[in-house]
This record gives structure tokens, C-alpha cells and sequence, in this order.
């Protein structure tokens, strides 16, 4: 049993643990950790997939899945299987309603959702972080050693100081930055399949510059996303995106 | 001497008074009540806007005006004037440097800009008025009667709850929604020229459901705005919206 994870129960036969933040909601970022997610599946390995949004769960909508989690006699939560990748969140405990829930609460559930759950053997854990560097995330840092951290955000990010808190948070506790993903950087005209940018190149190129941290791929702005987590539409890029990401 | 607005010296020769408001920031609304102005006052109409972001001062930059305001011998604030439209922001009187204020300090700020201010005679006064609905907002509100609010949004709104409390806050004190702006709701194909859109229609016709509120118009993605305001890239658009406005 292995004790890189401190010897917790639940993370004993995980291999490596990626957290994927952003620093507004709205950017993407479940739905690109999702994506990710499934493409590495998609190659072979264990995967799973912890949403630690306790005010606005993802992993219910993304993944289709309402039902609540079941406890094993160790009470500890057995997450959800779709499709191969293990699945938990706030969403499979309390149901579609926002807990309504502040500070010391709301970090023992963190706590609880990242040790608690019976993961069983993973080559990958992916942590869908809330934006910010609120208590939250804190939490994340301080409960488990991440093996890595994935930025999210958009071209149109209005505030480089709150991407920089982001990046410095992980610093700080010596978490490596595998990159940037921008999403929702293009999309692809319906009627030409011309690439039209959204907003431009100089806010990443910035963050580039202050803090050394590269921007790994952009992604479309892909209205089918919004309906469904579809991999072959950018089969390529996702994949490649994984490549970068080095893992 | 108008007595519409209480006997306000500053605004005694206003005509009439618009804010334009929004759930949250980014969304393009300075952009918005900017553009509307230049189109009024490309009109022979008088117009004067008031931006009062405290936090964020949108005219410096769009206007290109960084300088201090003088003040009149009365000690009302001079406004600005850049191509016949008259400015006036918390960015002409400290400068770039985001104020730190809160609360009431905030507030009475909020009360000297819109009735210290000497407007002369205006047929439009623009209210540029900061996201959301805390004090700021209500300040407004209660300072000065507004002949209507306009609401801008995005059609990836993801909470509909705030666009519907921003709306509320004024059909609360009486003040006419003169309707939606669809900000950046589709791009036009830089190679085509094709229309792509951006999200989709089903959130904005959820709100015209909830509220009543009609969407008086889409505007584009345009990636020159974020370098000038200018006009004719979109005049037919900017035009009928105005008309739309029927204020
Ligand atoms: N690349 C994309 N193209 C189109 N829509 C997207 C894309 N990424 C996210 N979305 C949509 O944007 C909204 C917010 O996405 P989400 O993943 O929940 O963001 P976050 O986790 O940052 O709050 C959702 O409606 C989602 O379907
Ligand atoms: N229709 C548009 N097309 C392209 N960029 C836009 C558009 N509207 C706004 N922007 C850009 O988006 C950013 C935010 O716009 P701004 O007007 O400051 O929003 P808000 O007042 O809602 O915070 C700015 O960089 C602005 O140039
Ligand atoms: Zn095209």
C-alpha cells in the first residue's frame, strides 16, 4: 500500500494526483478537466475525478449522474463509475440544492470528499478546484500533496493579478505549474471552418512573461460542449493537450 | 430651472437620465453605454456620461483621459468633454489608482459624482453604473430618478438568479427596463463573414420569460473595440439599438 498520500486509506492506491484550478467561474474549467479526464481514459488508464465546488457542483451535469454515493463498511464514500472514470462530488451527496454551508464546515466536506472516498487503484486523480484561493483550495493544498496544477482561463481574463494569486498559491507549496489551457480562445466558423479568434494574444503572453508558466494549448469556443462532453470533435487537440501536460 | 431632478443644481439642465447597469463585470456594459452615447450625440443630441465604477473607472481608458477635473467656483466637479460628450469618473479625480474605499465613504462618493457635477444642459445624461446590486447601485437609485435602466449581459450567463435581482432592483423603485443588450453574442467570420454565434439563445429567452424583459438587441464579438470605439464598424447595429431605446 503505498504511502506517498500519508498513508490516507482512500488515496493508498493512487499514482498521481492533478489539481486543475481557475481564478473566475465561467472560464471552463470543469468542463476542460473533464475533457482531460476522459481522454486519458480513453488511453487505458485509471481514472478518477473528485469536484470539490460545494456551492455549484459540475460533475452531476457534466456527467449525467444525479444519484447518491453509497458508503462502504469503512465509511468511506464509493464513488461513481461512468464509463470507467470514478466520480465524486458534493452533487452525489446533497443533491442538485447548493449547500448552503461557510468556512470551517465547508473545509472538513473538503476535507471529507478528498479523504474519505475509496478511490481504489487510480493512474490519475483529477481535482476540479472552485475558482479562486479561497479556504477551499487552501484545504486542497494543505490535505493532499498535488503532483501537479493546470490552469484554466479565458483570453478575455479582465484581471492578471487574480491568475498570478492562482499561480503563486501553488508555488508557494511547491506544487509544479504543468500550464495554461486557454479555452474558449477561437472558434471555428460553421460555414468556412475559418479559425476567428475571441480576443487576441496579449493578456497570455503577459502571464507568460511574469510568471513563466506556458500556455500548453488554446481551445474552441465548441458549442457542442455545452451539450455534451463529445472527445472527437477535437480529438487531436485534446490530445495533444494531454501530451503537453506530461504527466 | 428644471426641478425634474429634486433641484439638483448640476443636473438642472438635464433632460433625461439612463443607467446602464449589469450582474457582472466583463460583459462589455462601459463598452456598451459608451458606443450608445456617440451614436446619441452623433445625433445633434447633447449627451453626458457618468461612470460609477469607484473600483474600476471605465472612461479614462475608453475616452483616453487620464487628466484631473477642475472644479467650478460653486465646487462642482467640471466634466470632461471629448468630441461634444461630456465625461465625468472617479478616474478624473484620483487618477489610475483603484480608490480603497468602502461603505459609506463609497456611497457619499457615489451621491458628489452624480450631483456635484456640473452638467449644463444635456438632453442624456449615460449612468455607467458598476455590476451588480450592492450599495453603489442603491445609491443611485435613491439619488436620482432614472427615466429608465438598460441591462447588459452575455448570453453565457450562468446565473440567471443575479440578471433577475439586477432587473428587480429596478422595477423595485419604478424605473423602466428599456430592455436587454446581447453583448458579444456572435462573431462575424473574419474570412466569410458568416454569423457565428457565441452561446446559443436559451438563457437570454429564459429571462425575457422570467421578467418580461425583451432583448432589444445582439451585438457582436468585435475585436476592434477592445482598441476604439468606433462607430461605423457597426453603425446600422448601434443605430437601431438606440432606436430600440425609444427614450
Ligand atoms: N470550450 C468551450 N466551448 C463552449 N462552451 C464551453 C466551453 N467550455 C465551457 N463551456 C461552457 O461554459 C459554461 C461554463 O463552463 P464550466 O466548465 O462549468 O466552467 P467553470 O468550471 O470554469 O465554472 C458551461 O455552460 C459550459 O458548457
Ligand atoms: N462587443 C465586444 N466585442 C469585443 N470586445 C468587447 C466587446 N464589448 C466589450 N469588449 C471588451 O471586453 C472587455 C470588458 O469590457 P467592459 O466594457 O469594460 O465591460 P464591463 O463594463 O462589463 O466590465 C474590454 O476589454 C472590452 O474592450
Ligand atoms: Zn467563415
Amino acid at each position: 500500500v503505498s504511502s506517498k498520500y500519508g498513508g490516507i486509506r482512500g488515496l493508498s492506491g493512487v499514482k498521481k494526483i492533478i489539481a486543475v484550478s481557475s481564478c473566475k467561474g465561467g472560464v471552463g474549467k470543469s468542463t476542460v478537466a473533464a475533457l482531460l479526464a476522459k481522454e486519458i481514459s480513453s488511453r487505458g488508464f485509471k481514472v478518477g475525478i473528485v469536484d470539490l465546488d460545494i456551492f455549484g457542483p459540475s460533475l452531476p451535469t457534466l456527467f449525467r449522474k444525479h444519484e447518491r454515493v453509497s458508503l462502504s463498511e469503512n465509511r468511506e464514500f464509493i464513488p461513481h463509475d461512468v464509463d470507467g472514470i470514478k466520480l465524486m462530488s458534493f452533487g452525489f451527496l446533497v443533491g442538485d440544492a447548493p449547500a448552503v454551508v461557510r468556512g470551517p464546515i465547508a473545509t472538513n466536506y473538503t476535507k471529507q470528499l478528498l479523504t474519505q472516498t475509496f478511490w481504489g487503484e487510480l493512474d490519475y486523480l483529477i481535482i476540479d478546484a472552485p475558482p479562486g484561493t479561497g479556504d477551499i483550495q487552501l484545504t486542497m493544498t494543505q490535505t493532499v500533496p498535488l503532483d501537479g496544477a493546470l490552469v484554466v482561463t479565458t483570453s478575455q481574463i479582465l484581471s492578471l493579478n487574480d491568475v498570478i494569486r492562482g499561480i503563486k498559491m501553488f508555488e508557494k507549496v511547491n506544487v509544479p505549474i504543468l500550464g495554461i489551457i486557454e479555452n474558449m480562445a477561437y472558434q471555428l466558423c460553421c460555414s468556412c471552418s475559418a479559425k476567428n479568434e475571441t480576443f487576441g494574444q496579449s493578456n497570455i503572453e503577459k502571464i507568460e512573461d511574469l510568471c513563466g508558466v506556458n500556455v500548453l494549448a488554446q481551445w474552441p469556443l465548441e458549442k457542442e460542449w455545452t451539450k455534451s462532453l463529445d472527445l472527437a470533435i477535437h480529438k487531436g487537440l485534446i490530445s495533444s493537450s494531454v501530451d503537453s501536460l506530461m504527466i
